[in-house]
């Protein structure tokens, strides 16, 4: 299973990811 | 042939009842047979739009039964297993696929009375504490792909891209055979002037929106520890603020989501393991305005097929959940596969996933939560808030 987001935001957000990363429920994906 | 054609008596009988319904019956089975046919012909046109291309594995999968294998699947694992066989079951699993039995909330193996119950398992108290930003992870998982939304495409891997239109249901293609439904506000978790946390507080939404100047004052039971009360109060503090700002943004009207001026479109893709905790939770505070359920195909996500079936999202059962976040447009969509067909949302009862009766063919049916809150023009949630979950088949 697979969830996918797609939101607007500013353009300078930033995601606090890197491919392939594991991440847990709660865990900050961006600024 | 002459004389019998000219001196057979003619006799006139009355024709039994019985044969006279029975014409009746076989002529509407007839009618019947042919308004279905001409129906499954029309489904093949659409499905048509929809084929899954790729290397000789994809046609091999293409060629599965993927949706009755869940749904058998499914059935398979929800039948009770033996008291005393649970224990050793369940960790044979958790070993094969890297459940960590610490986190669990239930920690009796034996209180799970089959596979489906373990596999949608609930965490204790704290084990994912929600970090204090605008974004936040919706569940436990490897993250796929991320980036920007260029020109409506989503690149699924490098060089390879799907359509936002198509994922969403903005294209002329999946808006075939819409079936508007009214959403119940009966089967909805929030009433109209009143909604319930994650905790369990019941906050009056006046008090949320600012119209009273204290709306911790309106908490209606609060926790055993005075730490646990305390942080709870702030969180409540931070969301009055929050549905202020959400209830001040307009509905994008029909979704489309253009883009304000100095916003762009981003995306992320999280992928589930079979041992990872499959309930999905809000990634931010933002209101659900509506859902589209998209009967589809159930191939599997896992990275490798990613890299080989073009189009997957938007191939495969999905429910997209639309709405409005500080920053405009938000949207979250559980994607189905094929061991978890089946997708629940919590304050959406009359979902329904994974059924025999839809026909895979990327059309789908929309259901607004706009009566769940007037004032929000939709279902809020926090982030960090359970939202569903994925079930086995």
């Amino acid at each position: 299973s697979t969830v996918v987001l797609v939101f607007e935001a500013p353009s300078n957000f930033k995601f606090t990811l890197e491919q392939g990363q594991k991440v847990k429920m709660g865990q900050a994906i961006g600024t | 042939l002459f004389s019998a054609w000219k001196d057979t008596k003619v006799k006139w009988t009355p024709i039994p009842v019985g044969l006279g319904i029975g014409f009746l019956c076989f002529l509407q089975y007839r009618r019947v047979v042919k308004r279905e046919r001409e129906r499954l012909d029309g489904d093949e046109v659409v499905r048509r739009k929809y084929v899954a291309s790729g290397p000789w594995q994809v046609h091999v999968a293409a060629a599965l039964p993927l949706r009755s294998m869940s749904r058998l699947w499914g059935a398979f694992n929800s039948i009770n297993i033996p008291e005393f066989l649970r224990p050793a079951g369940f960790k044979l699993y958790s070993w094969i696929f890297g459940c960590n039995l610490d986190e669990m909330k239930v920690k009796d193996l034996k209180a799970y009375p089959n596979l489906s119950a373990f596999f949608y398992r609930e965490l204790e108290e704290g084990a994912r504490p929600v970090a204090d930003a605008p974004l936040v992870s919706p569940s436990d998982g490897k993250v796929l792909h991320f980036g920007v939304v260029e020109e409506r495409n989503i690149e699924q891997i490098k060089g390879v891209t799907y359509s936002l239109d198509a994922l969403l249901g903005m294209d002329n293609n999946s808006t075939r055979a819409i079936e508007n439904v009214r959403f119940d506000p009966n089967t909805a978790a929030v009433e109209e002037e009143e909604f319930a946390n994650v905790n369990g507080i019941n906050y009056s939404l006046d008090d949320m929106l600012g119209s009273s100047d204290n709306a911790v004052k309106t908490v209606s039971s609060v926790g055993p520890d005075g730490l646990a009360r305390e942080a709870k109060d702030e969180r409540s503090n931070m969301e009055s603020e929050e549905l202020v700002r959400l209830a001040d943004i307009e509905p994008s009207g029909d979704l489309s989501h253009r883009t304000k001026p100095g916003n762009s479109l981003f995306f992320a893709v999280i992928y589930l393991a079979p041992g990872d905790y499959h309930r999905f939770h809000s990634p931010a505070d933002w209101v659900v305005q509506m859902r589209r359920h998209f009967a589809g195909e159930l191939f599997s996500v896992s990275p490798y097929f990613v890299k080989l079936l073009e189009n997957l999202f938007v191939l495969n059962e999905r429910v997209v959940l639309m709405g409005k976040w500080r920053h405009g447009f938000f949207s979250m969509i559980p994607v189905g596969a094929t061991n978890v067909g089946s997708i629940k949302i919590n304050f959406d009862e009359a979902l329904r996933t994974n059924r025999k009766e839809d026909l895979a063919t990327g059309t789908y049916t929309e259901v607004s939560y706009k009566s769940a809150s007037k004032r929000l023009g939709g279902k809020p949630v926090c982030r960090g808030e359970e939202v569903g979950g994925f079930y086995l088949g």
